[in-house]
């Protein structure tokens, strides 16, 4: 199975 | 002061519906250049990401930036009972605490004032990286969105895969399986009907159909859908508003355990 990452792990904060 | 008057009031009345079953609260960012809106949904896997741009507006004034705290299920209501030809305008004060939007019949035999309360909303930006994707499919919006619904039907996750060919969906469920290719096709009359693919490197990624589903609900403000992937980067869903800017979409990609 897959695993949903948060889109925060991709984008951080700016 | 901030005020915006857009003759095509329909286009506000696209975009919350677009929007507001993805995100609940939201500020609406305010400046001379338009107005920006970034959200997520409420679980963190997609983005929300809005550009109305000043240019696109008959008029257009806005003193100091402001952050409008907007709650998107009563801006909706509120826009319900604008019409589909009316103008609409904008319009807050720098200190206040509400926004109005008056609703301009075309004849402008009828003039509505609708004012609702703002909330304050502690809002974080998040750093969209600019990115050259390694494909970018741009096809008709009205056949993304009839693939991702029947996809839906079948299983929760699609696999997109873009090569030179064209680009691929594929899901899987209980009952079996679906795969449906869109080919390059620039051969057809109308532009708004082609699918073109530029590609540097094929990719395959794997997404939650329910949130695809749910972008298709900005079908209404463009003929044609963007699709941009890079391996291990959240897709991008860009439906282009004429004249204004965008309403795009990023959704994490499902990853291996």
């Amino acid at each position: 199975d897959r695993q949903q990452p948060s889109i925060l792990s991709f984008f951080g904060g700016g | 002061m901030f005020e915006g008057r857009l003759l095509q009031g329909s286009l506000l009345k696209k975009v919350l519906e677009a929007i507001k079953d993805l995100v609940t609260d939201t500020n609406f960012d305010c400046s001379e250049t338009g107005i920006a809106l970034q959200a997520m949904d409420s679980s963190h896997v997609a983005l929300v990401s809005l550009l109305l741009k000043d240019t696109g507006f008959d008029h257009f004034r806005c003193d100091r930036n402001l952050a409008l705290g907007i709650n998107l299920q009563n801006m909706s209501k509120m826009l319900k009972c604008a019409g589909n030809d009316d103008i609409i305008t904008l319009k807050a004060e720098d200190e206040g605490d509400t926004i109005t939007f008056m609703f301009e019949s075309p004849n402008q035999d009828k003039i509505s004032d609708f004012e609702m309360k703002l909330m304050d909303i502690d809002s974080e930006h998040l750093g969209i990286p600019d990115t050259d994707y390694q494909a970018i499919v741009t096809m008709p919006s009205a056949e993304f969105q009839r693939i991702v619904r029947d996809l839906s039907s079948i299983g929760d996750t699609a696999v997109i895969g873009v090569t030179k060919e064209g680009i691929s969906f594929s899901t899987g469920g209980d009952i079996g399986k679906a795969n449906i290719v869109c080919r390059q096709n620039t051969n057809v009359d109308k532009e708004e009907d082609q699918t073109t693919v530029e590609i540097h490197e094929p990719v395959s990624l794997t997404f939650a159909l329910r949130y695809l589903n749910s972008f298709t609900k900005a079908t209404a403000l463009s003929p044609q859908v963007t699709l941009s992937l890079s391996k291990e980067l959240p897709i991008v869903v860009e439906y282009k508003i004429e004249k204004m800017g965008f309403l795009r979409f990023y959704l994490a990609p499902k990853i291996e355990e």
